[in-house]
């Protein structure tokens, strides 16, 4: 069975926060097994750190706004040190 | 703002850079021009100079390049990844990379090239990501620029200035406000009251009025003047220039500083410059030129030396006998020039800021004016 709309927006959704988090802020591969709601999970406080840097409000969830920053075009270079 | 870990930057304030090669997307001039054009952004507000390399490693070397390129961080197609480039160093370090899988454009209807660019030279430079929306470094792109107003937030001056310092200061006239108001910018006011030039010369039907590093272009054809870094048209002439004058009938300007000269025809600075004045017949004696008039109906032209004048015979390419003369004796009304230029078959003698337009076939000053009155003003 297809999955449902929303099902597909979240899944399409998690994907881009997995590859942006991984590339930009130093996020480990795998730790999409974290559950997103627990507050204090690395997954969250990247987000978080994500939304600090790009001047959004810091809620740690995908929220709207969120994603629609992270599908701007941008520079290749990582927003955290080596 | 912030910078790399450890600093990096450069250690001369002379850069070069060569573009590696094109995207089809624009014609080679537009590229070149927004490569430029990103360069002078950060050039305005440092110490920093560029200039352009044909062949051979440059500090900054810049190409277009689709997915894996050759340094491990490959390019993911068109749209997310536009361009990335290096902290300043050797090797790949200081290079920018554009994805060619964008489509670059000169407007903001594809990805624009110039805005790109004069982000990923930051990064060249040694600026990190910005975390401020207004600021260049801010690492997404914003389509709503408007290009025809850009400037650089003060989040990215204060972040150049952190590793390269403000511009040399200029000596006199009141400069536009860039940066913080405790620091002046050298881009000149064009309508300070206390503008001086160092130099003015025609050029293939245009003036040019030369001030530090800068000069305004003013063409009869366009209502206002543009200025311009002497750099982004000649790399290798110096600023602070003391002369300069057109022979138009060898589609030359020669600009002159200290004791040489160098020979420019349109935008190429002529194979042997510079040369020394003594060739052209002064006396060691002389240690600068401070303002020249080229006559070219009579093929003459005036060299002005504190308060005497020397006269060159263009078509014998030599000082003519019995200078040098009084200025005053010759030219009454008029003692000491920093500048000159002929135009409608008078003489404009600039001194300090004011300006003489002078009759030569009167032989008297029919008009002052203040120096900056080409510059509407």
């Amino acid at each position: 069975h297809p999955l449902s709309r929303a099902a597909e927006r979240e899944d399409g959704g998690m994907e881009l926060l997995q590859q942006y988090l991984e590339k930009y802020y130093n996020l480990g591969k795998g730790l999409k097994q974290f559950v997103i709601r627990q507050n204090n999970s690395p997954l969250v406080k990247k987000i978080q750190e994500m939304q600090k840097f790009l001047g959004l409000e810091v809620t740690g969830k995908l929220d709207s706004d969120t994603l629609e920053v992270m599908r701007k075009p941008r520079c290749g270079a990582p927003d955290v040190g080596q | 703002f912030s910078t790399f870990p450890g600093m990096p930057k450069w250690r001369k304030n002379h850069l070069t850079y060569r573009i590696v090669n094109y995207t089809p997307d624009l014609p080679r001039e537009a590229v070149d021009s927004a490569i430029e054009k990103a360069l002078r952004v950060w050039e305005e507000v440092t110490p920093l100079t560029f200039s352009r390399m044909h062949e051979g490693e440059a500090d900054i070397m810049i190409s277009f390049a689709v997915r894996e390129h050759g340094d491990f961080i490959p390019f993911d197609g068109p749209g997310n990844v536009l361009a990335h480039a290096y902290a300043p160093g050797p090797g790949v370090n200081g290079d920018a990379h554009f994805d060619e899988d964008e489509l670059w454009t000169e407007d903001t209807t594809g990805t624009n090239l110039f805005l790109v660019a004069a982000h990923e030279l930051g990064h060249s430079l040694g600026l990190f990501h910005s975390a401020n929306t207004e600021a260049l470094m801010y690492p997404l792109y914003s389509s709503f620029t408007d290009l025809t107003r850009f400037r650089l937030s003060q989040d990215d001056v204060d972040g150049i200035q952190s590793l390269y310092g403000p511009p040399p200061a200029s000596p006199d006239a009141p400069a536009v406000p860039t940066k913080s108001s405790h620091r002046e910018s050298v881009i000149p006011a064009p309508c300070s009251p206390a503008l001086t030039f160092d130099a003015v010369s025609t050029l293939r039907g245009e003036i040019l009025f030369f001030k530090d590093r800068h000069f305004w272009r003013k063409s009869l054809r366009k209502p206002d003047p543009e200025l311009y870094l002497i750099s982004s048209f000649w790399p290798s002439l110096p600023s602070g220039v003391d002369a300069a004058y057109e022979v138009t009938s060898k589609d030359t300007v020669l600009v002159f500083k200290g004791n040489q000269f160098w020979t420019v025809r349109g935008p190429e600075v002529q194979a042997g410059s510079p040369r020394s004045i003594y060739t052209l017949g002064f006396p060691t004696t002389v240690k600068k030129v401070d303002a020249a008039i080229s006559v070219k109906e009579k093929k003459k032209t005036y060299f002005f030396v504190e308060d005497r004048y020397w006269r060159f015979d263009e078509k014998k390419g030599a000082m003519e006998p019995g200078f040098p003369r009084k200025i005053s004796q010759d030219f009454p009304g008029v003692e000491k020039v920093d500048a000159a230029f002929e135009a409608f078959g008078f003489f404009y003698f600039f001194n300090k800021s004011s300006q003489l337009e002078f009759d030569p076939n009167a032989k008297k000053v029919t008009h002052t004016l203040k120096s900056n009155s080409w510059l509407n003003c």
